[in-house]
């Protein structure tokens, strides 16, 4: 029952092509060829007889195009939200190595490749040759960044937030919606300082929520910790916060995709005191992905 | 200047400055 | 201490040798990590200020090597320009600003016209550290760190340069706003430390504190030795500034030290074009700061002041700014307002050279001490052997012994010098006992005998038979009795 062949998918304009890292199930990094909404996705199919020489029938020989959602809790179910056939060669027998052309044109992708905790969305060309008995499969993995411009609004977020008698403390962001390479600056201003405060850090928490409804199963991240105090202030202090998104492994916002799971960040202020008791104080931030020329043309 | 980047921030009176922990 | 002081002194031989060959390998990434390792020591919360210090200037001659090694990338031509940002990334806030600063320094080395904002932030991000004693030693870093780099030009200068210095390179108004913004931060922190800890922990607190002082007074130094800050600068913009931060602070030991320090590292030329605002600031100190010895140090410097014009109002201005001090502090002890008189006497000594406006003078001053003393003591005497007496009896020998006519200490001119002062014989006589009132005759006799010239005191008719009747029947009064 092994394969008779053995199937290579080159994708056109590979050379020129950017290749872009998405973190596997198992942690590990793997590079993709990158692509985006409405991109045609072209390319040949090698197919290489094992036994140059022998025959291989088949049932037909077809390329697919598919973007499907995997929830981990759901091994068996893959929830296929774009799927495109092209199909290669009709039935028949294969007596030598053999090259097709396909292409997929304006393909729509309308979600970013994600793997996360407990669900994985990808894009992947996959090449069949349909078997009587066990079908000859390749996949090949692409990855799809979803690219928004800026915001037309993009107000700061400002709040006032207090423990009575206790701390009171007034911060502010200077946006709430924060491309990828984005920097977060902002400033925590100290109306009313009555505990012992030790040190003040903010986290970039993650909040993969996947199923719907009393399905729902949230998994929280803490992406980053950054320390922006050390020591105890006074009244009437003002922090500084500068923090670099570049320096992080961040995905843009996704809600509600395809209604199956959420990408959600928040900032989480955190004023830690002498006594190891936490004060927090979260806020969801909007990130987004700015495609690479409309950053040039910025500059 | 994206590296220097800060809000501008109120100024901390001298009383409370050297006010003493509270 | 020692034994935690010896393990981070071996972690930092150890990260800064990592540092270093990563260096060597050209792997700069590596080398910051290393670094930032390095500096995780001092994040430390369990050693003393004493051995703080020698842990922080362990890491600060390994960051040399980083501030060394960026300076040479970069004068190869190799591009380091996301380097202020990249060492932002680092998590805990100690490592990273220590970090930024010495990246940031590299880069106001090299690239001129980014001193202004990289001073600024530098400044600014350095509020993230309210830890007093890190707190302390981080802007200490920043400070020493900057020395050399601050612009000490005015902006007529840089407009006048013909070679096309852009503005943003920055003026003295900029180095001026730093130093000063840097001060207020480490003062603060400073006086902070005296609420940290136990209350038993008081004395020894206030000892770690005056350990420390130097790291503050090292902004005033620094202000000093910048050459653009002319005398309208320092009185409109310097000064001002310091003063309200010494005086806000409320702290003896802040107050006493910083007053000390600004009139040892400004010029005289300085301070005379700013007594009123800053002996108007030292009656504001807290009572615990020893007035005393700013005032008299203050009045001595300019008294042993050379090459330059005393202004004619100098003693007015003293006599009336002491006045105002010993007014507004009730509780300021009588042997302080008299070792502030006496060197006020010796200011006139020095510098007022027209005899009679000198002996006016000298007067005036025994005239307030006299009232001082007299509305402090009711009506008791003061005591020979006391402290007030000690000190009294030093100042009512200054000025008969060092304020006689071309500075004679002996012969009879002390004894002259007594009887034209109107007010020196009412001092002895209304509030001193006499045993105090003794030993001043006995040194102005003294003094007369010990020239050998006892024949000549009619002879040469150098006293008058009435000063001589006075003197005799007055002065020389309590000896009899």
């Amino acid at each position: 029952f092994r394969s008779g062949a053995d199937i290579d998918i080159i994708l056109d304009g590979a050379e020129n092509r950017k290749l872009a890292e998405i973190k596997s199930e198992d942690g590990k990094k793997d590079r993709y060829y990158l692509y985006y909404d409405g991109e045609t996705v072209s390319g040949k199919v090698n197919i290489t007889l094992k036994k140059p020489g022998t025959k291989l029938d088949h049932l037909g020989i077809k390329v697919e195009f598919i973007g499907e959602i995997e929830l981990y809790a759901d091994r068996g179910n893959h929830h296929e939200f774009s799927s495109l056939v092209k199909d290669l060669a009709r039935p028949g027998d294969l007596i030598q190595n053999t090259s097709y052309s396909f292409e997929f044109v304006n393909v729509e992708k309308p979600y970013e490749s994600y793997t996360g905790t407990n669900v994985r969305l990808r894009y992947f060309i996959r090449v069949t040759i349909v078997r009587r008995l066990s079908d000859i499969i390749k996949e090949m993995d692409i990855i799809v960044h979803t690219l928004a411009s800026y915001p037309e609004v993009n107000s700061p977020i400002k709040m006032e937030v207090g423990i009575e008698e206790c701390l009171h403390i007034e911060f502010e962001y200077n946006k709430s919606k924060y491309h990828l390479k984005d920097v977060i600056v902002g400033k925590i201003y100290f109306l009313l300082v009555r505990i012992k405060i030790k040190h003040m850090e903010i986290a970039i928490i993650k909040k993969e929520s996947t199923g719907i409804g009393q399905n729902t199963f949230n998994e929280n991240e803490t992406i980053a910790k950054y320390e922006i105090m050390d020591g105890a202030p006074v009244r009437g202090e003002s922090i500084p916060l500068r923090l670099f998104l570049a320096g992080y492994e961040l995905t843009p916002t996704m809600k509600d995709i395809n209604k199956k799971f959420s990408v959600r960040y928040f900032l989480n202020l955190v004023l830690v005191d002498e006594e190891e008791r936490r004060y927090f104080k979260q806020q969801e931030i909007i990130l987004w992905r700015k495609g690479e020329k409309t950053r040039k043309q910025i500059q | 200047q994206e590296s220097t980047r800060r809000l501008t921030i109120k100024k901390q009176t001298l009383d409370d400055a050297y006010a003493a922990p509270a | 201490q020692e034994k935690r002081l010896d393990e981070s002194l071996g972690n930092v031989k150890i990260q800064s040798f990592h540092m270093k060959c990563c260096l060597d390998r050209g792997k700069l990434m590596e080398a910051l990590k290393h670094a930032s390792n390095m500096i995780t020591e001092l994040r430390t919360n369990q050693l003393s200020p004493k051995s703080y210090y020698e842990l922080y200037m362990a890491v600060c001659d390994q960051l040399r090597h980083m501030e060394m090694y960026l300076l040479d990338e970069f004068n190869r031509g190799r591009k380091l320009a996301d380097l202020y940002e990249l060492v932002q990334y680092a998590g805990n806030i100690i490592p990273r600003l220590y970090l930024l600063i010495t990246v940031g320094l590299v880069y106001m080395k090299t690239t001129p016209g980014s001193r202004r904002d990289i001073l600024k932030d530098l400044v600014e991000m350095c509020r993230g550290v309210q830890h007093p004693l890190r707190g302390l030693f981080l802007r200490n870093y920043l400070l020493q760190s900057c020395r050399n780099i601050l612009p000490d030009v005015t902006v007529e200068e840089i407009a006048g340069d013909g070679d096309g210095k852009e503005e943003h390179s920055g003026t003295i108004e900029d180095s001026i706003e730093f130093i000063l913004l840097n001060f207020a931060e480490m003062n603060k922190l400073w006086v902070r430390m005296q609420h940290q800890g136990h209350t038993r922990d008081k004395d020894r607190r206030e000892k770690e504190r005056l350990e420390l002082r130097l790291l503050v007074g090292t902004n005033l130094v620094r202000l000093s030795q910048l050459e653009s800050i002319d005398i309208e600068r320092y009185k409109n913009v310097v000064l001002p500034g310091i003063l309200e931060q010494v005086v806000s602070c409320r702290d003896g030991i802040a107050q006493e030290y910083l007053m000390e320090c600004l009139i040892q590292v400004f010029p005289d030329e300085f301070h005379l074009t700013t007594l009123q605002p800053f002996l108007h600031s030292c009656a504001k100190l807290v009572p615990s700061v020893n007035v005393k010895n700013i005032i008299i140090a203050l009045i001595d410097r300019l008294a042993l002041s050379k090459d330059i014009d005393l202004p004619d109002d100098l003693f007015d201005i003293f006599s009336s700014q002491i006045s105002n001090i010993i007014q507004s502090r009730p509780d300021m002890i009588l042997e302080d307002i008299i070792s502030m008189e006496g060197s006020l006497i010796n200011f006139t000594i020095k510098k007022i050279n027209a005899e009679s406006k000198r002996e006016e003078s000298i007067d005036s001053v025994l005239q307030s001490t006299l009232n001082v003393i007299k509305e402090k003591c009711n009506k008791a005497r003061i005591q020979y052997r006391t402290n007030i007496g000690k000190e009294l009896l030093k100042f009512l020998k200054l000025p008969i012994t060092h304020g006689t006519q071309d500075g004679q200490t002996s012969g009879i001119a002390p004894i002259k010098m007594s009887l034209k002062l109107k007010v020196f014989k009412n001092l002895l006589k209304d509030v001193t006992d006499l045993e105090l009132q003794k030993q001043i005759t006995l040194s102005l006799l003294n003094s007369a005998l010990d020239s050998g010239i006892e024949d000549k005191i009619i002879e040469e008719n150098r006293l008058t038979l009435e000063e001589i009747e006075i003197f005799l029947s007055e002065l020389c009064e309590p000896l009899v009795k």
